[in-house]
């Protein structure tokens, strides 16, 4: 990611915009709806608030041109240019000029104006182009983005908290979560997680960009953004367990690997899971946890799992070894897994396997959502 | 040898990719520059750092990946500050 000279930046959170005028192309509440959701983009990962003025002066003043509109820097036609917009500061700072000459669209049948006006937003905030190819920042048009799953690159997450920090609010509280707290995907019974862990005597299931928080003195579970408590972790974790002899927890994503203290993530990370020990083989871990009784950690990957000694720091001999073998009753692969109450709960999809270590057997199979009170 | 500025690279014209260096690169406005684009020439240098920034093989050359990049709708806010 990049600044513009001076760090130039909003000096205020609340931030207003305006929308002078309009396309033809789109219907206006489809404009606005767009420009609310590239709003929103910036918003989810910052303490800023974005506020709509219909007249006079907006900090980001937004407005559809063609050729030359009055700024020295004028639209070439359709293709080529799209739009430009301005670094934060007064009258045409901060402002975003959209080439009219395009076809704005709400998908992709032409230019999409949502990832558009989303990327201009980010000039309008205080951040340059990115050489990162997947930054949203990323000055060239990608026409191939995933409109239905878009999310913001860590490097442009990065970039905007270096100007602005971190959501003020953590989201549990925020409109956006309530609804999503209300929302029936925590209780779809096709419900499955990346990974899960505990975490101070609370439970975290891991999903995508979110994860619940489930405390044993809550009925219900918390649903919170995860880059609004750990912003510069990447989401989609494949695998997270708590070390409580360190109150540490670990998450792991494709070969590296993060340590967390509260909301801090450790200095020297990440590093490469080959530093515990895996050979090169591996490429992910699909799920771990600490078995405080044996301080052993249990790394597992498809069909087989490695034991992890905490306190020598190195892999025990004699692994990898077969799940069936040792968890009797676990067959499918392990999407995630914890110990509670001295069971080890193994996730799979949407299923949900309790296990009794010192039975050694499968004791109930339950929903992997089970924990949420449905 | 001279090469005509309307001459045309994988469909893109000599005008349009010293358009590109000058308003995302900063390339100075001098018409000649593409007159003799010798390895040392500042066009090939900003096609260097184009070619850097956009994740492009450094080549200092007009390649095709090079002209197909640029012919791709994009931000107009220049790439690197003057």
């Amino acid at each position: 990611y990049a600044f513009f000279p001076y760090m130039s930046k909003w000096k205020k959170n609340e931030v207003t915009y305006r929308i002078v005028n309009y396309t033809t192309d789109m219907k206006q509440t489809d404009v606005d709806t767009a420009i609310e959701r590239a709003l929103k983009v910036w918003s989810d990962v910052t303490p800023l608030t974005f506020t709509r003025l219909d007249e006079g002066e907006a900090d980001i003043m937004i407005s559809f041109a063609v050729k030359d509109h009055g700024d020295f820097l004028p639209f070439d036609g359709p293709g080529g240019v799209l739009g430009h917009a301005y670094p934060p500061g007064p009258k045409i700072n901060g402002d975003v000029h959209l080439d009219d000459d395009e076809k704005w669209t709400e998908d992709k049948s032409g230019v999409n104006l949502f990832l558009a006006v989303a990327h201009e937003f980010g000039h309008s905030l205080g951040l340059a182009h990115s050489s990162d190819t997947r930054a949203l920042m990323y000055p060239v048009y990608d026409i191939n983005t995933d409109l239905t799953k878009f999310r913001l690159s860590q490097d442009d997450i990065d970039g905007i908290q270096s100007l602005y920090g971190y959501p003020s609010v953590p989201p549990t509280t925020s409109t956006e979560n309530e609804t999503l707290e209300k929302d029936p995907a925590t209780c779809d019974p096709n419900m499955s997680f990346d990974a899960v862990s505990t975490l101070r005597g609370e439970m975290l299931f891991f999903k995508d960009k979110y994860f619940w928080r489930k405390s044993t003195n809550s009925i219900e579970p918390t649903l919170c953004l995860l880059s609004a408590y750990w912003p510069s972790l990447p989401s989609g974790f494949d695998a997270a367990y708590e070390l409580t002899t360190k109150d540490t927890v670990f998450v792991f994503k494709e070969s590296k690997f993060w340590a967390v203290r509260g909301s801090d993530i450790q200095p020297g990370y990440p590093r490469d899971i080959y530093t515990l020990g895996f050979p090169r083989t591996v490429k992910k871990i699909d799920a771990a946890f600490f078995h405080k009784e044996k301080q052993k950690t249990y790394f597992f990957v498809n069909d087989i799992y490695w034991r992890y000694d905490e306190k020598r720091h190195a892999m025990d001999h004699g692994y990898p070894r077969q799940i069936a073998t040792d968890f009797p009753g676990v067959d499918e692969k392990v999407d995630a897994v914890f110990e509670a109450f001295g069971f080890f709960y193994f996730f799979s999809g949407s299923s949900q396997i309790e296990f009794d270590p010192n039975a050694q057997m499968v004791t109930r199979t339950l929903k992997s959502n089970s924990w949420f009170n449905c | 040898y001279p090469l005509d500025p309307a001459a045309t690279v994988g469909k893109l014209s000599m005008d349009r990719v010293q358009k590109y260096l000058e308003d995302f690169y900063h390339l100075e406005k001098n018409v000649n520059q593409f007159v003799r684009m010798k390895s040392s020439s500042p066009v090939v240098a900003k096609i260097r750092e184009m070619q850097r920034f956009l994740g492009l093989k450094v080549t200092g050359n007009l390649d095709d990946d090079t002209m197909e990049m640029m012919k791709k709708p994009r931000c107009g806010f220049p790439d690197v500050s003057s």
